[in-house]
């Protein structure tokens, strides 16, 4: 197809493409994807960040780029650059304000997916991450489908059973779509009371290595439930943590 | 249209009809959903659930019925019934089993929503909760558009900045589609040790009461991060809890 020549054409300057998934909302994914980029930025890589989540876009308040823009030249759509010179592309870059909602049905929010894979000049890089969506819907299928060679998925859990039941359904997704699995990383593994240094279990215990047992991949490490890491988020400020960061940013 | 008259037709015997919507996912729909489903059953009123939720459903779990079947007779579709006599409809009822993903694009996402509105048989109700999965793509658009007469929305959030941006999304998307807004729950409030009492905010604080503020909605109140919370929908438990659910179950 032309289309899927035109997607290559523009990705053939980037070594890895990592997709973060979980299926699951709220775990925690555009969390380690910020955090991953700025990890990777920090050492020196040349990293971007593409926010495929079209309906709750997080990512430019979490990576301190909210309100700016993308623009066309003749190039092709150059992404904003963030801290840590962190290449972004987002579709709040894209609307009117970002409180403004993306009303569209599946085959409206492929083709601005689509749009946005042929389009985008992302130059050289060492790593696209793309953060998707909860679901395994029309937007991870599109990404799935359109962008060649995904080097593989890092899938985001917290330990609660209800939400390994859905994460199990995005890794058969991802395995069924040929996606190779570099691993999980179990989120808000459980809040440590500064008044006793005692762990409380918030959202119980032990799912996240359950998954990747059961699942027969890796587990990357876990990351605690950390106001600090809600206040930096809401900032947008890089929280540079001694967890999986460290095994998930060698994958 | 054809469609629009079966689908009056099937939910011609119930009262109220409330959506549970977001926009964000991971902050509590599912478990409000079922709570209020509980309380409302608990007070002797007849209630049904409607799992919206297609790609991640959660709703069989945490209302003790996974596994569970919906069979088709020639009344209709039969909603599986759970505790307190709760009536339930999933998609995890209808597959294979529920590690299965839902690898469907819009068109078809829509489809089985409406295939669902217009063959299962509610009987009579008070209240039809209908748990409304992240996002504001086809599932919300299908139900907001094909379901006459919604009785409002009960919109949920935690308390972090990151989610009151999309939450707000959610809320401007009723508004275009005039789904009044009965108000808004926080989760996740705060966490309190049990080791001196002292509540910590692990989300932040606030963000509940400024979004209701902002939209000029009802704040209905908050709940806090709690161990017992996450342990019961992993068990598929009622968890009664004196927060907003008195006010909210009064909607
Ligand atoms: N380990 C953590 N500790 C505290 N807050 C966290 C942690 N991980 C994520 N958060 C917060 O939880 C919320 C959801 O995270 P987010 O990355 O948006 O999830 P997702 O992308 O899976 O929807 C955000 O407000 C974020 O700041
Ligand atoms: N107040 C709370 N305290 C502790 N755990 C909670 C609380 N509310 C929800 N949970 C847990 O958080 C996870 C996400 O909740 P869920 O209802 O599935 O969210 P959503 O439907 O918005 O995706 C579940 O594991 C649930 O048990
Ligand atoms: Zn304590």
């Amino acid at each position: 197809q032309e289309i899927q020549k035109s997607i290559e054409n523009r990705l053939k300057g980037v070594k890895y493409k990592v997709a973060i998934m979980s299926g699951k909302g709220g775990v925690g994914k555009s969390f380690v994807t910020a955090n991953l980029a700025f990890a990777l930025a920090f050492k020196g890589k040349k990293v971007a960040v593409l926010d495929a989540d079209f309906y709750g876009p997080s990512i430019p308040k979490m990576m301190g780029t909210e309100g700016q823009r993308v623009f066309a030249t003749d190039q092709g759509l150059m992404p904003v650059v963030g801290p840590l010179g962190v290449k972004i592309v987002s579709v709040d870059f894209m609307l009117p304000d970002d409180t403004t909602p993306v009303i569209w049905r599946g085959p409206m929010l492929s083709n601005a997916m689509l749009e946005l894979l042929e389009n985008v000049n992302w130059g050289e890089l060492d790593y696209l991450l793309i953060d998707l969506p909860p679901g395994t819907g029309d937007a991870p299928l599109t990404v799935a489908q359109m962008i060649p060679n995904i080097t593989g998925a890092i899938i985001v859990t917290i330990p609660s059973e209800v939400s390994q039941k859905v994460v199990m359904k995005s890794i058969n997704f991802a395995k069924r779509l040929n996606i190779p699995i570099l691993g999980i990383v179990e989120n808000m593994s459980g809040f440590t009371c500064p008044c006793d240094g005692k762990t409380y279990p918030i959202f119980g215990s032990g799912g996240g290595k359950k998954i990747a047992q059961e699942a027969g991949v890796d587990f990357l490490g876990s990351i605690p439930l950390d106001p600090r890491i809600s206040e930096c988020n809401d900032k947008g400020l890089p929280f540079f943590i001694e967890y999986p960061e460290s095994p998930a940013a060698k994958s």
